[in-house]
Protein backbone atom coordinates (compact mmCIF):
# COMPACT_ATOMS: atom_id res chain seq x y z
CA UNK A 1 0.00 0.00 0.00
CA UNK A 2 2.86 2.38 0.86
CA UNK A 3 4.53 1.57 -2.13
CA UNK A 4 1.60 2.49 -4.37
CA UNK A 5 0.92 5.56 -2.41
CA UNK A 6 4.24 6.68 -2.54
CA UNK A 7 5.06 5.93 -6.72
CA UNK A 8 1.71 7.22 -7.62
CA UNK A 9 2.35 10.78 -5.39
CA UNK A 10 5.82 10.55 -6.94
CA UNK A 11 3.95 10.27 -10.58
CA UNK A 12 1.69 13.37 -9.93
CA UNK A 13 4.65 15.21 -8.69
CA UNK A 14 6.34 14.56 -11.85
CA UNK A 15 3.34 15.99 -13.85
CA UNK A 16 2.92 18.72 -11.69
CA UNK A 17 -0.38 17.84 -10.24
CA UNK A 18 -1.53 18.95 -6.39
CA UNK A 19 -3.44 15.40 -6.56
CA UNK A 20 -3.30 12.19 -7.36
CA UNK A 21 -5.75 10.36 -8.95
CA UNK A 22 -6.79 7.20 -10.65
CA UNK A 23 -4.52 8.18 -13.76
CA UNK A 24 -1.51 8.64 -12.12
CA UNK A 25 -2.00 4.87 -10.29
CA UNK A 26 -2.95 3.53 -13.31
CA UNK A 27 0.83 4.15 -14.65
CA UNK A 28 2.47 2.62 -11.91
CA UNK A 29 0.61 -0.38 -11.34
CA UNK A 30 2.34 -2.22 -13.82
CA UNK A 31 5.53 -1.84 -11.81
CA UNK A 32 3.56 -2.85 -8.49
CA UNK B 1 23.98 -31.16 -29.64
CA UNK B 2 24.92 -29.17 -26.30
CA UNK B 3 23.49 -26.11 -24.62
CA UNK B 4 25.35 -23.18 -27.74
CA UNK B 5 24.65 -22.47 -30.85
CA UNK B 6 26.02 -24.57 -33.54
CA UNK B 7 27.93 -22.98 -36.44
CA UNK B 8 24.93 -22.51 -38.59
CA UNK B 9 22.59 -21.53 -35.90
CA UNK B 10 25.05 -18.60 -34.84
CA UNK B 11 25.52 -17.15 -38.38
CA UNK B 12 21.68 -17.14 -38.59
CA UNK B 13 21.24 -15.97 -35.19
CA UNK B 14 24.12 -12.93 -35.69
CA UNK B 15 22.68 -12.06 -39.05
CA UNK B 16 19.30 -11.96 -38.04
CA UNK B 17 18.90 -11.00 -34.38
CA UNK B 18 22.32 -9.59 -32.83
CA UNK B 19 21.71 -6.05 -32.25
CA UNK B 20 24.51 -4.17 -33.38
CA UNK B 21 26.34 -0.93 -32.89
CA UNK B 22 25.28 0.38 -36.09
CA UNK B 23 21.41 -0.39 -35.15
CA UNK B 24 20.01 2.65 -33.26
CA UNK B 25 18.75 0.41 -29.73
CA UNK B 26 21.86 -1.85 -28.79
CA UNK B 27 20.55 -2.90 -25.81
CA UNK B 28 17.20 -3.72 -23.97
CA UNK B 29 16.32 -2.92 -20.53
CA UNK B 30 13.47 -3.44 -17.82
CA UNK B 31 13.41 -0.34 -15.54
CA UNK B 32 14.82 -1.15 -12.52
CA UNK B 33 13.16 -2.20 -9.08
CA UNK B 34 13.62 -0.83 -5.94
CA UNK B 35 11.12 -0.33 -3.51
CA UNK B 36 10.58 2.91 -2.42
CA UNK B 37 9.07 2.40 0.71
CA UNK B 38 12.06 0.73 2.35
CA UNK B 39 14.41 3.58 1.10
CA UNK B 40 14.69 6.23 4.23
CA UNK B 41 13.84 9.70 3.38
CA UNK B 42 17.19 11.02 2.18
CA UNK B 43 17.83 8.31 -0.57
CA UNK B 44 14.32 8.29 -1.36
CA UNK B 45 14.24 11.16 -3.06
CA UNK B 46 17.88 10.95 -4.43
CA UNK B 47 16.73 8.58 -6.87
CA UNK B 48 16.04 9.58 -9.90
CA UNK B 49 14.93 7.86 -12.85
CA UNK B 50 18.03 7.95 -14.55
CA UNK B 51 17.48 9.19 -18.19
CA UNK B 52 18.77 5.82 -20.04
CA UNK B 53 21.89 6.43 -22.22
CA UNK B 54 21.68 6.72 -25.57
CA UNK B 55 21.42 3.48 -27.46
CA UNK B 56 19.84 1.98 -24.36
CA UNK B 57 15.68 1.17 -25.06
CA UNK B 58 14.33 0.92 -21.29
CA UNK B 59 11.01 -0.98 -21.64
CA UNK B 60 7.58 0.93 -20.29
CA UNK B 61 5.21 -0.89 -18.34
CA UNK B 62 2.78 1.01 -18.59
CA UNK B 63 2.60 2.22 -22.38
CA UNK B 64 0.18 -0.33 -23.67
CA UNK B 65 -2.32 0.09 -21.07
CA UNK B 66 -5.16 0.68 -23.01
CA UNK B 67 -4.79 -2.35 -24.35
CA UNK B 68 -4.45 -3.79 -20.31
CA UNK B 69 -8.30 -3.62 -19.81
CA UNK B 70 -9.47 -6.81 -21.01
CA UNK B 71 -8.35 -10.14 -21.88
CA UNK B 72 -6.86 -10.62 -24.93
CA UNK B 73 -6.50 -14.13 -26.40
CA UNK B 74 -4.40 -17.04 -25.42
CA UNK B 75 -3.16 -20.05 -26.55
CA UNK B 76 -3.16 -23.33 -24.54
CA UNK B 77 -2.53 -21.33 -21.38
CA UNK B 78 -4.96 -19.21 -20.36
CA UNK B 79 -3.93 -16.12 -18.24
CA UNK B 80 -2.94 -16.22 -14.97
CA UNK B 81 -5.20 -14.96 -11.83
CA UNK B 82 -3.04 -12.04 -11.06
CA UNK B 83 -3.30 -10.73 -14.65
CA UNK B 84 -6.76 -11.37 -13.98
CA UNK B 85 -6.86 -9.33 -11.17
CA UNK B 86 -4.63 -6.64 -13.13
CA UNK B 87 -7.51 -6.44 -15.40
CA UNK B 88 -9.90 -6.08 -13.25
CA UNK B 89 -8.23 -3.38 -11.32
CA UNK B 90 -7.43 -1.55 -15.03
CA UNK B 91 -11.53 -1.88 -15.88
CA UNK B 92 -11.93 -0.29 -12.19
CA UNK B 93 -9.63 2.65 -13.06
CA UNK B 94 -11.46 3.00 -16.42
CA UNK B 95 -14.71 3.07 -14.64
CA UNK B 96 -13.66 5.82 -11.80
CA UNK B 97 -11.48 7.91 -13.77
CA UNK B 98 -14.44 10.54 -14.65
CA UNK B 99 -16.34 9.96 -11.09
CA UNK B 100 -15.68 13.66 -8.75
CA UNK B 101 -15.48 13.76 -5.20
CA UNK B 102 -17.88 11.36 -4.00
CA UNK B 103 -16.99 7.65 -4.62
CA UNK B 104 -18.97 4.98 -5.98
CA UNK B 105 -16.36 1.93 -4.52
CA UNK B 106 -16.18 3.99 -1.25
CA UNK B 107 -19.86 3.93 -0.47
CA UNK B 108 -20.27 0.66 -1.64
CA UNK B 109 -17.77 -0.62 0.67
CA UNK B 110 -18.16 1.27 4.07
CA UNK B 111 -21.71 0.30 4.86
CA UNK B 112 -20.46 -2.94 5.76
CA UNK B 113 -17.14 -1.60 8.06
CA UNK B 114 -17.28 -2.58 11.34
CA UNK B 115 -14.51 -0.72 13.67
CA UNK B 116 -13.47 -4.39 15.61
CA UNK B 117 -12.43 -5.45 11.64
CA UNK B 118 -9.48 -2.94 11.54
CA UNK B 119 -8.27 -3.06 15.54
CA UNK C 1 -19.92 -15.73 3.55
CA UNK C 2 -20.50 -12.66 1.04
CA UNK C 3 -20.76 -10.39 4.23
CA UNK C 4 -17.59 -11.92 5.82
CA UNK C 5 -15.88 -10.69 2.77
CA UNK C 6 -17.33 -7.36 2.42
CA UNK C 7 -16.66 -6.64 5.98
CA UNK C 8 -12.79 -7.43 5.42
CA UNK C 9 -12.85 -5.11 2.15
CA UNK C 10 -14.06 -2.42 4.23
CA UNK C 11 -11.55 -2.80 6.98
CA UNK C 12 -8.71 -3.12 4.24
CA UNK C 13 -10.36 0.02 2.39
CA UNK C 14 -10.62 2.13 5.99
CA UNK C 15 -7.02 0.70 6.86
CA UNK C 16 -5.39 1.78 3.27
CA UNK C 17 -6.91 5.11 3.58
CA UNK C 18 -4.83 5.89 6.92
CA UNK C 19 -1.79 4.51 5.21
CA UNK C 20 -2.53 6.40 2.31
CA UNK C 21 -2.77 9.72 4.31
CA UNK C 22 0.24 8.91 6.35
CA UNK C 23 2.11 8.63 3.25
CA UNK C 24 1.15 11.48 1.39
CA UNK C 25 1.32 13.85 4.82
CA UNK C 26 4.95 15.20 4.10
CA UNK C 27 4.03 15.63 1.03
CA UNK C 28 2.02 18.46 -0.95
CA UNK C 29 -0.04 15.96 -2.53
CA UNK C 30 -3.29 14.83 -1.50
CA UNK C 31 -4.60 10.95 -2.84
CA UNK C 32 -8.64 11.28 -4.54
CA UNK C 33 -10.64 9.06 -3.08
CA UNK C 34 -10.89 7.05 -6.05
CA UNK C 35 -6.96 6.01 -6.39
CA UNK C 36 -7.77 5.03 -2.12
CA UNK C 37 -10.35 3.13 -3.51
CA UNK C 38 -8.38 1.12 -6.58
CA UNK C 39 -5.38 0.86 -3.69
CA UNK C 40 -7.76 -0.80 -1.67
CA UNK C 41 -9.01 -3.35 -4.67
CA UNK C 42 -5.40 -3.88 -5.57
CA UNK C 43 -4.31 -4.58 -2.04
CA UNK C 44 -7.68 -6.82 -1.19
CA UNK C 45 -6.68 -8.87 -4.34
CA UNK C 46 -2.91 -9.27 -3.59
CA UNK C 47 -4.05 -10.63 -0.20
CA UNK C 48 -5.92 -13.38 -2.15
CA UNK C 49 -2.59 -14.28 -4.25
CA UNK C 50 -0.49 -14.15 -0.75
CA UNK C 51 -2.97 -15.97 0.63
CA UNK C 52 -2.65 -19.49 -2.14
CA UNK C 53 1.10 -18.76 -2.10
CA UNK C 54 1.30 -19.09 1.65
CA UNK C 55 -1.11 -21.91 1.72
CA UNK C 56 1.19 -23.92 -1.02
CA UNK C 57 4.50 -23.31 0.78
CA UNK C 58 3.14 -24.76 3.84
CA UNK C 59 1.78 -27.70 2.16
CA UNK C 60 4.87 -27.93 0.57
CA UNK C 61 6.92 -27.91 3.90
CA UNK C 62 3.94 -30.72 4.56
CA UNK C 63 2.73 -28.11 7.72
CA UNK C 64 -0.84 -27.33 8.18
CA UNK C 65 -0.10 -24.13 9.82
CA UNK C 66 1.25 -21.18 7.74
CA UNK C 67 4.40 -19.56 9.36
CA UNK C 68 7.15 -16.46 9.32
CA UNK C 69 8.73 -18.67 6.62
CA UNK C 70 6.20 -18.98 4.32
CA UNK C 71 5.88 -15.09 4.69
CA UNK C 72 9.68 -14.85 3.86
CA UNK C 73 8.83 -16.80 1.09
CA UNK C 74 6.47 -14.44 0.04
CA UNK C 75 9.37 -11.58 -0.18
CA UNK C 76 12.02 -13.82 -1.83
CA UNK C 77 12.00 -11.79 -5.28
CA UNK C 78 13.60 -8.88 -3.79
CA UNK C 79 16.27 -8.79 -1.88
CA UNK C 80 15.84 -5.15 0.18
CA UNK C 81 11.57 -6.52 0.91
CA UNK C 82 13.25 -10.28 2.41
CA UNK C 83 15.75 -8.22 4.63
CA UNK C 84 13.03 -6.00 5.64
CA UNK C 85 10.73 -8.67 6.45
CA UNK C 86 13.43 -11.22 8.01
CA UNK C 87 14.28 -8.10 10.53
CA UNK C 88 10.94 -7.61 11.51
CA UNK C 89 10.24 -11.12 12.13
CA UNK C 90 12.89 -11.00 14.56
CA UNK C 91 12.27 -7.98 16.11
CA UNK C 92 8.48 -9.81 16.36
CA UNK C 93 10.37 -13.08 17.35
CA UNK C 94 11.95 -11.45 20.40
Amino acid sequence: VVEAAIRSIRQAQAEDLPCVDVDQLEKVLPQL
Amino acid sequence: KDCFLSEEEFKLWNRFYRLRDSDEIKEITLPPVQFLSLQNEENRSLIKTQEPSSGIHQLSLSEWRLWQDHPLPTYQVDHSDRCHHFITIMQMIEGMRHEEGECSYELKVKSYLQMEDVS
Amino acid sequence: RFSHQQRLKAAVHYTVGCLCSEAAADTQVQLSRQAVAAIAEVTFRQCENFAKDLEMFARHARRSTINTEDVKLLARRSNSLLKYITEKNEEIAQ
